[in-house]
C-alpha cells in the first residue's frame, strides 16, 4: 500500500515563552491534535489529499485559538479580514481568496473558487458574493471575534491614541 | 496562519493555507497565504509546501515556490529545501519564516527560524506528533 501522511501548522512566531500560559499551550495542543485527526482519518480511509488538507484547515479555522476563521486577527478598523488558498498537486489547479468577511471557512471558499470558477483568485466583495452564490456557510461578525483578538485590537488603538495630536 | 500538506494513498499531493492576517493590519493588506507560490504550492512532481510567518517576507521571496524549485531543480530533499528557504537571502528577507512540506515518497519537513512552531504530523499508522515549540 502506498504511503500516506499529513503535516499541519498552526503558525510560527518568535515570542516570549512566558506569554503562552500552560492552559493556552494545552488548548493549542488539543486543537492541533483534533485537526490532525480530522485530516488523517480521510487519508487513512483512502480519501484524497485535497479533502484531507481542507478538513484539517477547517478544523483549525473553527478553533478560536488559531489565527484563521474564528479567532482571526482584527485589522486597524477592528474588522476580520481573512485570506486562504488551496492547490491540487495532481492537476496544478488552485483557488484563492483574500480580504474575506462573514465566510465561516475561507479555505472551503478557496476550494470552491478552484472547482467552480473560471478564475484562480477572487478578492473582497467578489469573493463574498461568490460564497453566497454557492451556498457556503456564513457567520455574523461576532462569531469571528474573540475576547483575545478584541483586546489586542484595543491595545493597538490605545497605543495610536497616545501619539500627541495637533490641530 | 494555519496550513496543511498531505500525500494520499494514490500518490497525490495537496496544500491548503488560511489566515486572519496580522493584528492591526491595514485594510486590504494581503499576505503570503492566498498567493500561489508565496504561501502555498503543490505539484506532484516535487512536493507540497505551506508557509507561515512574516507575510511580506515570504511574498518577496516567493518562498513556497522556492521550496518546490529547490526540490525539483536542485534535487534537494524537502528537509534540505525548507532549511535553505529559511536561510535564503536572510540579510534581505529578515523575519519569521516557517515551512511544512511533504513529497510523493512521504518524506516530511517542518522548519522555522522561530521559537514557536505550532505543528503536527502523522505518517500512516505511526504515532501522531504534536508540538508547540520548535525544539520539541
Amino acid at each position: 500500500m502506498p504511503k500516506y501522511a499529513l503535516v499541519l501548522h498552526g503558525g510560527a512566531v518568535t515570542m516570549d515563552p512566558s506569554s503562552i500560559s500552560p492552559e493556552k499551550e494545552a488548548a493549542l495542543r488539543e486543537g492541533l491534535q483534533a485537526a490532525l485527526k480530522a485530516g488523517w482519518k480521510i487519508l487513512h480511509r483512502g480519501g484524497s489529499a485535497l479533502d484531507a488538507v481542507e478538513a484539517t484547515v477547517n478544523s483549525l479555522e473553527n478553533n478560536e485559538n488559531f489565527n484563521s476563521g474564528r479567532g482571526s486577527s482584527l485589522n486597524l478598523q477592528g474588522e476580520v479580514q481573512m485570506d486562504a488558498s488551496i492547490m491540487d498537486g495532481r492537476t496544478l489547479q488552485a483557488g484563492a481568496v483574500n480580504s474575506v468577511r462573514y465566510v465561516k471557512n475561507p479555505v472551503t471558499l478557496a476550494r470552491t473558487v478552484m472547482e467552480k470558477c473560471e478564475h484562480v483568485y477572487l478578492s473582497g466583495d467578489g469573493a463574498i458574493e461568490f460564497a453566497l452564490e454557492h451556498g457556503l456557510t456564513m457567520e455574523a461578525v461576532h462569531y469571528f471575534e474573540t475576547e483575545k483578538t478584541r483586546q489586542e485590537w484595543l491595545e493597538i488603538v490605545m497605543d495610536e491614541a497616545k501619539v500627541p495630536q495637533k490641530d | 496562519t494555519v496550513g496543511a500538506v498531505a500525500l494520499d494513498q494514490d500518490g497525490n499531493l495537496a496544500v491548503a493555507t488560511s489566515t486572519g492576517g496580522i493584528e492591526g493590519q491595514r485594510k486590504g493588506r494581503v499576505g503570503d497565504s492566498p498567493v500561489i507560490g508565496g504561501g502555498s504550492y503543490a505539484a506532484n512532481e516535487a512536493c507540497a509546501v505551506s508557509c507561515t510567518g512574516d507575510g511580506e517576507v515570504l511574498l518577496r521571496g516567493a518562498l513556497a515556490h522556492e521550496v518546490y524549485a529547490l526540490v525539483k531543480y536542485k534535487g534537494l530533499s524537502v528537509q534540505e529545501a525548507c532549511k535553505e528557504a529559511v536561510q535564503l537571502r536572510a540579510e534581505d528577507l529578515k523575519g519569521d519564516k516557517g515551512f511544512i512540506a511533504i513529497d510523493t515518497d512521504g518524506n516530511i519537513a517542518i522548519e522555522s527560524n522561530t521559537n514557536v512552531m505550532r505543528c503536527a504530523y502523522r505518517i500512516e499508522d505511526e504515532e501522531p506528533f504534536v508540538a508547540v515549540w520548535r525544539e520539541e
